[in-house]
């Protein structure tokens, strides 16, 4: 008599756990924007034999936005997920997946990434500030406002933007704009960069030192401007970097193969 | 004639009893939710 076909997986199952792990820090890995994603819900698991020991997995996963940059050095276990109430960025990714002799390989995954709607925020909070577009044009002046100011200070290389990650506004009580931003530290110091700005260019790959900023604009009632810049330190790229300066925020699908 | 004998209508110990407690498996999928729902 055949053996009956194994039961379909679930879930939560072990196995199904083991694939989403592979599949997230692929899906990480490959990523060169935003911020690293963890995972939520695994929505759905499908499996293919095509041969003794050797499956094909289907998985649907719902992921959420943490905090940590990408190309941030911390472990994903030690990111936070962006809460609710700080307006939440999900994705959904389908991910293909091979399993031969036990050993998970990715074959291709597809992810769209989205914010929270404004009014699921408003309902949790209703005084949070919310996203605000990346081409706003406050928000571009905020975030060159504190990159000057940060390079007009800093005893360290002069830095130049790579990328901004989120920016929120706050339009009462204070008007209040709170910028995150990617960035990579350049061949000159900042007192360079004084007499000659345009021949600081980022430090090729075998150097690269990238970093994150976050600053926070107040205009109203009264003006001030706090930034904070970390930079990581040279990291060996486990995969080739493409930072492209001036990226938006959320990119509308990304297909990884 | 023929007449139809009435029959009683299964007695509730007739059906197959339920384990006290049973509790149906839950779906296998979607799964749990780790953080929230959005």
């Amino acid at each position: 008599i055949p053996a009956a076909p194994p039961a379909p997986l679930g879930c939560d199952d072990p196995e199904s756990e083991a694939a989403a792990e592979v599949a997230v820090n692929y899906i990480n890995g490959q990523s060169h924007h935003g911020y690293k994603f963890t995972l939520n819900t695994i929505e759905d698991i499908r499996v293919v034999p095509q041969g003794p020991n050797n499956d094909i997995i289907f998985l649907e996963l719902n992921l959420l936005e943490t905090k940590c940059p990408i190309l941030s050095p911390t472990p994903l276990a030690n990111c936070t997920v962006r809460s609710f109430a700080e307006h939440a960025v999900e994705g959904d990714c389908d991910v293909k997946l091979q399993k031969v002799n036990g050993i998970l390989s990715v074959l291709a995954s597809k992810c769209h990434s989205h914010a929270d709607s404004n009014e699921d925020v408003r309902k949790v909070c209703p005084d949070c500030s919310l996203l605000a577009r990346m081409n706003n044009t406050e928000v571009l002046e905020a975030v060159s406002a504190a990159l000057n100011d940060y390079n007009s200070k800093t005893t360290g290389p002069y830095l130049r933007l790579l990328e901004i990650g989120r920016a929120k506004i706050q339009y009462h009580p204070g008007h209040i704009i709170a910028t995150e931003f990617a960035v990579g530290a350049t061949n000159c110091s900042a007192e360079e960069a004084k007499a000659n700005v345009g021949a600081c260019q980022l430090l090729p790959e075998d150097q690269s030192n990238f970093g994150f900023c976050t600053a926070v604009m107040v205009k109203g009632p009264s003006q001030d401007l706090q930034v904070d810049c970390q930079l990581y330190g040279h990291q060996v790229p486990h995969i080739p970097l493409l930072s492209r300066p001036g990226v938006t925020y959320i990119h509308p699908g990304q297909d990884t193969s | 004639s023929v007449t139809k004998r009435a029959v009683a209508a299964p007695a509730q110990h007739d059906k197959v009893p339920r384990p006290v407690g049973f509790v149906p498996p839950p779906p296998p999928c979607p799964g749990k939710i780790r953080h929230f729902d959005i």
